[in-house]
This record gives structure tokens, C-alpha cells and sequence, in this order.
């Protein structure tokens, strides 16, 4: 329950999508996810992947995985995944 | 819009020129809380399949079905117990926000007989895709929601984005959902719409700021609902859509604060929930100092409720009598409850009134400066958003703790203006196909009707309230001239405010670099159809902004610059402009100058270009923070 209340939904963009033909975004998003969290499971961890108009994914994550992921050279920012309002 | 679209000048049917094969092809995506897929207002009678460059689905869940109209449908909210996953629409926000910019053209609606009429989007004939990201019960709608919804609804091939949702106040674009889809969408020709925010009259509240995305402000039409409270010794006006008839019957009169026996009398004038005694209230009409809780005193058996706020420039549903009044007349109803031995007074059904001044800036609607980026005028054009009488879902309460249901209510917010210029911009789609978002804001801004803050009591921040005027969607078919500004244009300007390297890729999604010269760029200079700059508050300033306009009206013509009022010095060079073609494009620069504005004061002019026939409008505006 502690690991649970730990972590937040975070966006992690990746600007635009690769003109590359054989990429692929999802499992890149995983691979990333996968390396950051250190367990190939991410179950509970990726919360959506944005692959059609441009790359990134929100993920739920410690502190310490933002960190870590902001400085990875794919992924352009890492910023928490706010609520908005109906106006 | 049973009154708003007449009120604009775009007419039913057709009164008004249209492309309907055009307009037929045309997607609208709108990122809201759902839609409710059976209103009349989506309808698909008439419809033939979806346009070829349609690339969505219907993914709208359980029991949900689209049709020739509706055409798309996805949801990203959270699963939760409360509701099936589903694009339905639980809040009843979404599918009023879609029927106001494409919904079809349904005759004799009304809420309980208020505000009969047509209600209609601004593009009927248009298709509309939907993707959900709030839901009822949840609290906001998620920015990981909404960056999806973009991602999918640019990749659908929609024609244009309206989003009425944020935040209370300004945020970095390397933080703001909506900026970043923003971004991807205008790099593919989609124009986003956005709202203004609720947070006004005071000032620095407009939540979307991004020069990529058009901000709308709201107004206050000619149509307005009131609710006359009548006292025994007279009468006074309130504001509120009572659909509720008593008859005109006089009930006993009780102030809130009198009515406790549990709270202290400051929380039990404002009827804070669990203050009010039923049985000192039953069957009266109770005073509360605020509008917040009315529905605590029909909780307690009250008839109908009396009471007071600041904003009373529109009209609010409620689920029992009440009426809203003004500071002035409230105090009015208090000081007769006060001097009366036996007060009472009679809360009438609701009326509508015609009000000669309209268009004014709600109170309500947000407004500038742009926090963030202080030298692009934030918000840029103005629509109705108070009163506004659209499709409804059923599945939602037309107010707090009402057991109705409804298929057309009556919404207030920048919310409902923001799918009104979202209806303009897509019919002026549909008379130039090809014109890049940036060309379709820049029409729409520079031939919108001069407002006056003035006219409104609560409201003197001139063109922070309502940018550069009001829309004007007829005018906006034949702007003569436009600023146009593309991807690589406000990469320039992202780099002028220093983005560099992965913060420009940030924003632009792309591996750029900033040039020398983009980097010295100031951002006044991002060829935007406003001029906005903040200077020193007590010295003397010049200031100079550059532009380049693109020929769109006749291919020969000559436009002569004129600058409006005597606020500021301007000066226009070259003041006159000749094209031989259409698309030329000409550069001039406006160069104006003063003495400091004063803290927190603001100076505007307009530029003019005019051919004779074609009046091309844009504020400029000089402030100090």
C-alpha cells in the first residue's frame, strides 16, 4: 500500500514519432518502462501509450523513476498528469 | 443557441450562405465528457457515410452507438463501480458543447417552456467525433486523459478540436496537456479552441495562453433570463431560470441566519450545509447570502429561496424557486424582510428580457495578461457563453440535487462559448478549405465586432476581457487580409523565450535547432493578428511590432493602414500596401509610443487596413504588471 501511495501518474513525452518504419512505440515504451522500474512486469504501471500523432506514455511512477527517466535521452520531459476542470 | 447564432448573425437554414457539401465533410473533435448519442441534435437523418478521410471508430462502449452524424467515439476515463466504461455522456457538459458547434438544427426546444426555439450547432451539416475524458462522480479530467484524446483525434483526421476544459490559471507549455496536442494538431492544420476559464473579472486568470491554440472569452448575449421576486411592499428583479410556477403566491420570508438553532449566524446566512431547521423554514421562502446552497433550503422543506451574489450577470438553474440577486437588490429585500412585521414575498416563474447593450463580457470569463508569455494578448476573440440553451444528457441533472431530466438545458461558462467560435471557425472551413488554422483564427479575430468594456459595470479590462472583439461569423468569411503563422514560425518564437535543444523538441516534438536570429527573435514579433507588449510601468516606452500580411480578398488591391483612437502613439510604415495577386504577402512595421501606462494599467488602439471593402482589425495593446 506504501509502494501504491508512492507513486503518480506521470506523462513522459518523447516529442514526435520516429519517420523510422520499424519502430515501434509501445514496445518502446515498454522496454523504457521495464529498464526504469528494473522488473519486466509492468502490470498496474503503464497507464496509456501515445503512438498516433506523436510518442510518449503516462506511467505510474516513484519519484525517483521520474527522475530517472527525465534524464534518459529519448524522452524529451517527465511532468505529473494534472486534473482539469470543465469550464 | 436558440438565440445565440441569430444573435451573431448566422442564420437558420437557408438565411444564411452555405457550403453544404463542404460542411458535410467536415469532422469536428470534441475532447469533452461524452455525448448522450440518441439527442435529436445527432441525429443522422439525412447523412450519408462518413467522409473518406474519416480514419476513427466508435469506440464508444456499452450501449453506445454512432451513426452518419456521430460519427467517432472514444473514452479515456477511468473505469469506476458508479458507471459503465463508456463515451455516454453522465455530465451532460459534452453533448452540449457538441450540439452548440455541430449539432443538427432542432426546432421548439425549450427548458419548461424557456427560451423556445431552434437550438442548432454552427455547422449542422458537420460530423461530429467525440473523445471523452471527464466523468461524473470523478473528480477533473485527467491531463493523461487529454493528451490520448489528442494523440488519437489528430490521428483521426478531424478538422478542428474544441476543448473546453483546464486549469484555473496559466500554466508552462512544457506542463500543459493541451499545449503540447495543441502543438501536434496545428502541424497537421487542425485548429484547437480552447476556453478562456471561468476565473474572472479578476485579472491574470486566462488559463489558455499558447499563441498555437485560440482562446475563447465569453459573453453575455441580448437574451437574458430573470426572475422577479415580488415583496409586499413592491418589486425587484433577480436572475435565475425558474421553471418552477407558484403561482405568484406570497410566502412568509426567513434569513438564513435566523434560521439555526446548530451554526453560528456567519455560517447560517450563507445556508451552509446541515445549518438550516426545518421546521423554521418549512414552507418559507428563505434568504441565503450565498448561491451556493439553496437546494439546503429546499432540503428543509423551504418553498423557494432568495439569494445573493456578486456575479448576478447571468442566469443559473436551480432545483426549486430561486431567484439570484444583485448586491443592491438584495439588501433591498433584507431591509423590508427587516422592517416588516409579517414579511412575504412571491419568487415568479422565469422571463426573458432583451438587453440593448449586448454584446458584454461576462463576469466570469477569465482574462489576461497572458501570464506566461506577457507579449501575446490572451483571450483572443470573444462568443456567447451565458444562458446558452443546447442538447442535454438525461443521464445528468439539469442542476445540483434536481431529479429532473432533460433533453435541452441552459449551460453558463467559456465552455459554451468556446464550441461557438469552434461552429464559426468550421463554417469558415467550409468557404476556404485549405486555410491553415492560423489563417482561420487571424479572420476571425481581425473582422470581430469592437466590444466596450465600458458597457459592463464590473469589467474594465478592455481587451484582457475580450481580446479582439466579438466574433462576427458572416464578416469572417471575407477577411481580405490574414497574419498568417505556421510550425516553423512559432518554433522562432519558442526560441526567442530561450527553448533550446530538448526544450524546443519539448514543444515542437522535433529535433530543431534555434538559428542566431530566431534566437534574438522577441516574441511581440510572432506574426499574430493582436499586438501585445508590457513595458515599464512609469517610464517612457517605444515599442515596435513586425508583420506580414497575406492578400486574401482581391487579387488587385491597395489597403491603406489607419490607427484608431488617441491612446497611444502609432505609427505604420509603410501605411500603404498594394498587391497584385492573391497569396502576396507584405511586411510593415507598427512602432507606437507614450509615457509609462501606470501599474497595472493598460492602453489600446486598433490598427485598421481597409481597401474600401475589406476592414482588417487588429487590437494593440500596451500594458504595464
Amino acid at each position: 500500500a506504501k509502494d501504491d501511495q508512492d507513486k503518480q501518474v506521470y506523462i513522459v513525452y518523447m516529442g514526435a514519432l520516429p519517420a523510422r518504419v520499424d519502430y515501434m512505440p509501445m514496445s518502446h515504451h515498454t522496454s523504457l518502462l521495464q529498464e526504469v522500474i528494473g522488473e519486466s512486469s509492468i502490470e498496474n504501471r503503464l497507464v496509456r501509450s501515445y503512438k498516433r500523432s506523436f510518442n510518449g506514455f503516462a506511467a505510474r511512477l516513484t519519484e525517483s523513476e521520474r527522475e530517472i527517466l527525465a534524464n534518459m535521452e529519448d524522452v524529451v520531459s517527465v511532468f505529473p498528469s494534472k486534473k482539469l476542470k470543465l469550464q | 443557441t436558440t438565440m445565440s447564432w441569430d444573435f451573431m448573425g448566422l442564420k437558420e437554414g437557408k438565411r444564411a450562405k452555405r457550403n453544404p457539401s463542404i460542411e458535410s465533410n467536415t469532422i469536428i473533435g470534441v475532447i469533452d465528457s461524452g455525448i448522450y448519442p440518441e439527442s435529436e441534435s445527432f441525429s443522422d437523418k439525412g447523412f450519408g457515410p462518413p467522409p473518406k478521410k474519416w480514419k476513427g471508430v466508435c469506440e464508444g462502449g456499452t450501449n453506445f452507438s454512432c451513426n452518419n452524424k456521430l460519427i467517432g467515439a472514444r473514452s479515456y476515463t477511468p473505469k469506476t463501480n458508479e458507471f459503465p466504461h463508456s463515451a455516454r455522456d453522465n455530465m451532460g457538459h459534452g453533448t452540449h458543447t457538441a450540439s452548440t458547434a455541430a449539432g443538427n438544427a432542432v426546432k421548439d426546444v425549450s427548458f419548461y417552456g424557456l427560451g423556445n426555439g431552434t437550438a442548432r450547432g454552427g455547422v449542422p451539416a458537420a460530423r461530429i467525433a467525440v473523445y471523452k475524458v471527464c466523468e461524473a462522480g470523478f473528480e477533473g479530467c485527467t491531463g493523461d486523459g487529454i493528451l490520448s484524446a489528442y494523440d488519437d483525434a489528430i490521428a483521426d483526421n478531424v478538422d478542428l478540436i474544441t476543448i473546453s476544459i483546464g486549469g484555473d490559471t496559466g500554466q508552462p507549455f512544457e506542463v500543459d496537456p493541451t499545449a503540447i496536442g495543441a502543438f501536434h494538431a496545428m502541424a497537421k492544420g487542425i485548429l484547437t479552441l480552447n476556453s478562456a476559464g471561468n476565473s474572472g473579472p479578476e485579472s491574470s486568470t486566462v488559463s489558455s495562453i499558447a499563441p498555437w491554440i485560440f482562446t475563447v472569452a465569453a459573453s453575455n448575449t441580448n437574451r437574458g433570463f430573470v426572475t422577479k421576486v415580488v415583496l409586499g411592499d413592491g418589486k425587484t428583479v433577480g436572475r435565475s431560470v425558474n421553471s418552477f410556477d407558484l403561482k405568484g403566491t406570497k410566502y412568509p420570508l426567513v434569513y438564513g441566519e435566523s434560521a439555526t438553532r446548530s451554526c453560528d449566524a456567519d455560517s447560517a446566512r450563507f445556508c451552509s450545509p446541515g445549518c438550516l431547521d426545518s421546521k423554521l423554514v418549512k414552507g418559507k421562502i428563505v434568504l441565503c447570502d450565498s448561491a451556493e446552497h439553496p437546494d439546503e433550503a429546499q432540503a428543509m422543506g423551504a418553498i423557494a429561496s432568495i439569494t445573493k451574489s456578486s456575479k448576478a450577470d447571468f442566469a443559473t438553474i436551480f432545483s426549486f424557486s430561486v431567484s439570484v440577486l444583485s448586491e443592491d437588490d438584495y439588501n433591498t429585500v433584507l431591509s423590508y424582510m427587516n422592517s416588516t412585521k409579517n414579511p412575504k414575498a412571491a419568487v415568479l416563474k422565469s422571463g426573458t428580457t432583451f438587453k440593448q447593450t449586448a454584446p458584454v463580457i461576462a463576469s466570469y470569463s477569465s482574462r489576461g495578461p497572458n501570464t506566461i508569455i506577457p507579449d501575446i494578448l490572451k483571450p483572443d476573440i470573444t462568443a456567447p457563453g451565458s444562458e446558452i440553451l443546447a442538447a442535454y444528457s438525461p443521464d445528468a441533472p439539469p442542476s445540483k440535487s434536481d431529479t429532473r431530466h432533460v433533453k435541452y438545458s441552459l449551460l453558463t461558462g467559456t465552455s459554451m462559448s468556446c464550441p461557438h467560435v469552434a461552429g464559426v471557425a468550421a463554417y469558415l472551413k467550409t468557404f476556404h478549405p485549405r486555410w491553415s488554422p492560423s489563417m482561420i483564427q487571424s479572420a476571425i479575430m481581425t473582422t470581430a465586432w469592437p466590444m466596450n468594456a465600458s458597457a459592463s459595470p464590473i469589467n474594465e479590462m478592455d481587451e484582457f476581457a475580450y481580446g479582439a472583439g466579438h466574433v462576427d461569423p458572416i464578416s469572417a468569411i471575407h477577411p481580405g487580409l490574414v497574419y498568417e503563422a505556421n510550425k516553423s514560425d512559432h518554433i522562432a518564437f519558442l526560441c526567442g523565450l530561450n527553448y533550446t535543444g530538448k526544450n524546443l523538441k519539448l514543444i515542437s516534438g522535433d529535433s530543431v535547432s534555434c538559428t542566431k536570429e530566431q534566437t534574438k527573435s522577441l516574441p511581440r514579433n510572432l506574426n499574430y493578428p493582436s499586438m501585445t507588449a508590457q513595458v515599464s510601468a512609469t517610464k517612457p516606452f517605444k515599442v515596435a511590432f513586425r508583420r506580414t500580411v497575406t492578400n486574401v480578398g482581391m487579387s488587385n488591391s491597395t489597403y491603406k493602414a489607419k490607427v484608431v483612437g488617441t491612446k497611444l502613439k502609432a505609427k505604420v510604415v509603410p501605411g500603404v500596401l498594394s498587391f497584385k495577386s492573391l497569396h502576396e504577402k507584405k511586411s510593415f512595421t507598427v512602432t507606437v509610443s507614450g509615457k509609462g501606462p501606470g501599474a497595472e494599467k493598460l492602453v489600446s488602439t486598433h490598427l485598421i487596413w481597409s481597401d474600401g471593402f475589406h476592414s482588417v482589425r487588429s487590437p494593440i495593446v500596451v500594458y504595464a504588471s
